[in-house]
């Protein structure tokens, strides 16, 4: 009904011809049928996101997809998606990216051994932020020892949320266009932020 | 859109994005 009451404040004004507002709105009813049934049998419907196969697989429940641009930027988009990633981590939501310590440490000291080198312009961040947990950007470090599964638009569908890592050129590029399909074929959520 | 452009602006917006990823994913 509410789609309906829109409908009419929508489509009211542009109607030209004279017809009679009732027959119009019996027009408008007989349209909108369809799009009432299918909304019908989707609430019959279990829960069609990938949230019926996270439940029984807790490492998709908190899985975050990242889409970001592979391809040559202006800057090196790839630290900033590493340290994007690392803060996900740190907070319990999975990105597919593995990061394994050699020394099996789990102190948040030895975590600083394999960071991603952040290049910044400046080092306005706090590193007390309680997001980061321990992360340091100051540091130096190398990623040598990560273990890393690369993700592709094939994980899309077990993601809970897709993160888009829009630049400039990435919002043009047809990788970008292509998981953004994905993803709303998949129906899933999007978080879109600028780098 | 949560912009993360700069080392300030990530420091600042990062934990609204992980507010709302936990609200996303309820």
């Amino acid at each position: 009904h509410e789609s309906l009451t829109i409908l009419h404040a929508y489509l009211r004004p542009q109607m030209l011809s004279s017809e009679e507002p009732e027959e119009y709105v019996q027009k408008l009813k007989q349209t909108v049928r369809p799009l009432a049934s299918i909304a019908i049998s989707n609430n019959n419907l279990k829960p069609k996101l990938s949230s019926t196969l996270d439940e029984n697989d807790s490492g998709n429940a908190r899985f975050v997809y990242l889409s970001y641009s592979r391809t040559t930027e202006k800057w090196n988009v790839i630290h900033a998606v590493e340290r994007l990633i690392f803060v996900l981590e740190a907070n319990h939501f999975h990105t597919g990216v593995q990061m394994k310590n050699i020394n099996n440490n789990s102190s948040r000291e030895s975590d600083l051994h394999h960071l991603p080198k952040i290049q910044s312009k400046s080092s306005s961040i706090n590193p007390n932020d309680s997001y980061l947990h321990g992360f340091n950007p100051s540091i130096t470090t190398t990623t040598s020892i990560d273990t890393r599964r690369i993700m592709g638009p094939g994980d899309i569908r077990h993601c809970r949320v897709m993160i888009v890592c829009l630049t400039p050129k990435y919002f043009l590029n047809e990788h970008c266009l292509n998981e953004l399909r994905l993803c709303e074929i998949y129906q899933k959520p999007i978080l879109v932020v600028l780098l | 859109c949560i912009d993360l452009t700069t080392n300030e602006l990530f420091s600042r917006n990062v934990p609204i994005l992980l507010r709302r990823l936990e609200t996303m994913l309820g």
